[in-house]
């Protein structure tokens, strides 16, 4: 089982877009998926139409300890679930913030439920900061996917991300690497994407042995800005149900492809 | 003087491109402005070439008392000047949660300097978030300009921002008021920027006579998407200074004509 954390600490760069389409391009070719929303914003569980009401089951319910993980998952599709989350998670935030081992809870949450061990992905679509819920998916996971807007402004927050990841690998979660990064929102034919690109690319190519950055790579599969995306939300569906031919579609498509082609080399 | 707060909770919906923008239009037309970067992130700051190093005078040493609002102000073009940030301000936002009027700081380094009194405009560039920095801003501030992308979850983090404009004109400041909404990364002639531009229509509209929002407006100016935006921070230059016929200089000095229109109204 893979557990991909989708994180960057900066908004609006894809986190959302991201984790809904690769699970659901994962779950089309036939893996087993769970999507878990860990943003009070609830905008992965609107983009696949699981609004959390009153009484449905949502990932506070995991961290009150309320509910299963399994439990509170939603088939939204075949092969695809879902743990949505709604505005209860920002209690959390405070709530977590006097408790022991508050860093673990996901993570616990998911090793004590032998119903999990059956997913082939579990997909941590994160809010944009580094608190407690973040911290939770980067405990919970083993691999994270780092969505970027290739913009400059995108590059001056890259090193606090580095820090987070590189002291949560070291105190708290030593099986964590940064698999790679994520272009998204990639603006084609402009000399600032391909700039900042080749800057990444410099950066990633020096990194120390030791950090959780030394084997990240630049995924081949780059999102471009395609309005379809943007649209999708608004229809509570990723993009293959509601626009299987544009552009978004595709790339999403590759980016799973690509994602599917790394188990071999695992 | 008009006292305006750049501000959104949202991330990467174009607070820092307008308030830097709109700073330097205001000056070109011989408005006395000081642009105010409230973000640890520093992005302002950089946009218009001031990164701030050791020893220069940022807003950290107004909010610690050992520099006043006006010993801060770095001048950088005519008529424009900077109060630059850097990280240390991510440490007044822990130093500041005990402290009595935490939320009146900057607020109170302005009505205790008369050297401020000399500026024609004070714009606050405000970071993604509604904690006490962005507070600071709106109490500060009588104006509030929400930078939008008009997308589907740009609105649903709308319902947040009003009630806190609300809590804060009710409790802390009676002389707040949103004066309107700029719409930003504007994607033109597609149905959703129109679709979400009427979805914000209607919703203003419908507003209660006693909320900030009562009389706030779209901004006739939209800001549309070009890459020369993008660029421009990379050179530390406001877009006049880089690009100044391009789609995003023209769209900021509409912006800037019809701020200045308001001065006729006020
Ligand atoms: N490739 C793309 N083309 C066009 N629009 C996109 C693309 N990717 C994302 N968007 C849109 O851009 C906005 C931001 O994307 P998204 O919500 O995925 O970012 P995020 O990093 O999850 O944001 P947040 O920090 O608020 O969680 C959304 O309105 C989304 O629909
Ligand atoms: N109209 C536009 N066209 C193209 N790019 C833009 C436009 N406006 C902003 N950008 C770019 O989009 C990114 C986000 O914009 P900006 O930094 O102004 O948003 P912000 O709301 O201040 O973000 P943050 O929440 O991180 O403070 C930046 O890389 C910026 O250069
Ligand atoms: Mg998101
Ligand atoms: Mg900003």
């Amino acid at each position: 089982m893979r557990t991909i954390a989708i994180m960057n600490q900066k908004g609006g760069v894809g986190k959302t877009t991201t984790s809904v389409n690769l699970a659901a391009g994962l779950a089309a070719q036939g893996r087993k998926v769970c999507l878990v929303d860990l943003d009070p914003q609830g905008h992965a569980s609107l983009h696949v139409g699981e609004e959390a009401y009153n009484g449905t089951a949502t990932i506070y319910d995991v961290f009150a300890g309320t509910r299963t993980f399994s439990q509170s998952q939603k088939l939204v599709d075949s092969n695809l679930w879902v743990i949505p989350s709604n505005i209860d998670l920002a209690a959390a935030e405070v709530e977590l913030s006097g408790e022991d081992r508050k860093e673990f809870i996901l993570k616990e949450a998911m090793a004590s439920d032998p119903e999990v061990q059956k997913l082939d992905y579990v997909i941590f679509d994160c809010p944009p900061s580094l608190g407690v819920l973040t911290i939770n998916a980067l405990t919970a996971a083993t691999e994270v996917f780092i969505p970027l807007q290739p913009h400059f402004l995108a590059l001056q927050g890259l090193s606090k991300l580095f820090e987070t990841t590189a002291l949560v690998k070291r105190r708290l979660n030593r099986d964590l690497s940064v698999s790679g990064v994520v272009l998204c929102l990639y603006e084609t034919g402009t000399r600032l994407a391909q700039d900042i690109t080749d800057d990444l690319f410099n950066f990633l190519s020096h990194s120390e042995p030791s950090s959780p950055w030394s084997r990240a790579k630049i995924f081949d599969s780059r999102i471009r800005r395609n309005i379809k995306l943007a649209e999708a939300p608004s229809f509570g569906k990723p993009i293959f149900d509601y626009e299987p031919k544009c552009a978004g579609a595709i790339d999403y498509k590759n980016l799973s492809d690509e994602v599917i082609e790394q188990e071999a080399n695992a």
